[in-house]
């Protein structure tokens, strides 16, 4: 038996929205710690991982490990006929072929079952080893959304630089060129508006925007981001979900041949 | 010229 409640829907309808540009179809690996899911793009570009907590839930249980192979176009169907003020309750049978979604008003006023069949889906895990980024830069995600955005304006990829002053995003194509740079902020009230950068060895690295731009579509999970780089190796692109968890974006970078 | 990598060049599967 399999069971997972979340008090806020909207959490899971976001997470959804952060995935469902790259990802096509995905299997929810549940077990005691929680819900994972690693899964590659089409093209094989780029890498979702996401992690959700057992105790971020409000209430969770997995007796046994269970892998749910979900098509995401339908599990976006379901989740958007969830109030935005509801609450999620997942739930599975060991061995089920349909997962189910139970959403609750407040004060139980509506209840609302949903079923969604589950598909067996080839999944290969990827092992990703733990890295000592060269450099690690933390920024509002609000900024990173509109930088990736404005810059591929001006071509197909993007090129990262980050020294100890700053990190400096550009792009250039037919139209001109662009060059976005950021200081590490001095003081800041807020903690989810300060650029910090923790670097061993500058490092500049090109991405393609595309990649970068469906990434941001998790902006709305966290106010920051997190960007880890080292040469010739993936970005990841982390936000924070909460209590809950993350989900990191793996991008392989372009390289000279 | 730059040439788009892809995951499993970095990441093997398991």
């Amino acid at each position: 038996m399999f069971e997972a409640r979340l008090v806020q829907s909207a959490i899971l309808k976001k997470v959804l929205e952060a995935i469902k540009d790259l990802l096509t179809e995905a299997t929810f690996d549940c077990s005691d710690s929680g819900i994972q899911l690693q899964a590659m793009d089409n093209a094989h570009v780029s890498l979702v991982s996401l992690n959700l907590r057992s105790d971020g839930f409000d209430k969770y249980r997995c007796d046994r490990n269970l892998s749910m192979g979900m098509n995401l176009g339908n599990m976006t169907k379901i989740m958007k006929c969830a109030g935005a003020e509801d609450t999620v309750t997942m739930k599975a049978q060991d061995n089920a072929d349909v997962v189910a979604f139970m959403f609750e008003s407040k004060n139980q006023e509506k209840v609302s079952d949903y079923e969604m069949k589950l598909m067996n889906l080839d999944q290969e895990h990827l092992g990703i080893p733990e890295t000592d980024y060269s450099c690690i830069v933390k920024m509002p995600s609000q900024e990173f959304a509109r930088i990736c955005r404005d810059l591929s304006q001006f071509g197909e990829s993007m090129a990262i630089s980050c020294t100890k002053e700053g990190v400096k995003f550009s792009s250039a194509g037919d139209i001109g060129s662009a060059n976005i740079k950021l200081a590490q902020t001095a003081n800041v009230d807020a903690e989810e508006e300060a650029v910090v950068i923790e670097m061993q060895e500058p490092v500049s690295l090109t991405f393609a925007c595309r990649y970068l731009n469906s990434f941001t579509k998790a902006t709305p999970l966290s106010a920051q981001v997190q960007l880890s780089m080292s040469a010739d190796v993936p970005l990841v692109v982390e936000y924070k979900i909460g209590e809950l968890g993350h989900i990191r974006y793996y991008l392989a970078p372009k390289i000279e041949d | 010229k730059k040439r788009q990598f892809n995951i499993h060049h970095f990441y093997l599967g398991q």
